[in-house]
């Protein structure tokens, strides 16, 4: 493992546990997409179900665990925590699954490496990653005063997909048999999405203020 | 259809 993929993966784990620092610590979910955080978990899901088949390292199979685990708990919260709930901008969160999950499925049929359940579903969250942050980006587009946790969240949830890129082309140059075009392609997209994100929070800590998307 | 995945990352 090269230090590009696992400071990627510190990224993804550092901006789970400023989610439920925020979650659980002040009791607001308030600027948060449950539809977002809830296409994590069916990421999750469909891509981890050969956890207990496909064994890698200690490594893998505690951070899936770990990932599993504290997105049951985040959507758990957002939905059943009797005052966390209360925080949710439901009627801003109006992003359809389906816009998303739809084409996800679709592309994964058609063009999954082999058509087995597994196979399949992993070829899905690989798609579904990559755009399941867009109801997260609209919200935060409604979002009056977004506060410093949720952008902060946004900014490491951008920098791990960064990371994973560099990590990507280290590996390129320092494996044989390492060509993995639909994650690559994937990668880029989930990426560039952030982009405009990126933007506007770097300029809001440039000039020293709070950070607001335009609409 | 693409090559099959090494699955060693997350």
């Amino acid at each position: 493992m090269n230090v590009f993929r696992l400071a990627g993966d510190m990224m993804h784990l550092l901006s789970i546990v400023v989610l439920l620092l925020k979650i659980t610590g002040i009791k607001s979910c308030r600027g948060i997409s449950l539809k977002t955080q809830e296409l994590y978990l069916l990421v999750f899901i469909t891509r981890y179900l050969d956890i207990f088949t496909n064994f890698v390292s200690l490594y893998n199979t505690v951070m899936k665990l770990v990932f599993l685990g504290t997105s049951s708990a985040i959507v758990y919260y957002m939905r059943y925590d009797r005052i966390i709930k209360l925080t949710y901008d439901k009627e801003q969160d109006t992003f359809k699954y389906l816009l998303l999950v739809a084409p996800s499925a679709v592309l994964a049929l058609a063009t999954s490496h082999v058509y087995t359940v597994l196979e399949v579903l992993w070829t899905f969250s690989i798609y579904l990653e990559a755009v399941a942050i867009m109801p997260q980006l609209v919200l935060l587009q409604r979002t009056q005063n977004i506060d410093n946790l949720t952008g902060n969240y946004v900014f490491l949830l951008g920098s791990y997909r960064g990371l994973y890129i560099l990590n990507w082309i280290y590996r390129f140059f320092t494996e044989k048999h390492y060509r993995q075009w639909l994650v690559w392609t994937c990668g880029v997209v989930q990426t560039i999405i952030y982009c405009d994100f990126f933007y506007y929070y770097f300029l809001s800590w440039q000039n020293n203020e709070k950070l607001a998307l335009p609409a | 259809a693409p090559a099959a995945a090494l699955k060693d990352e997350l």
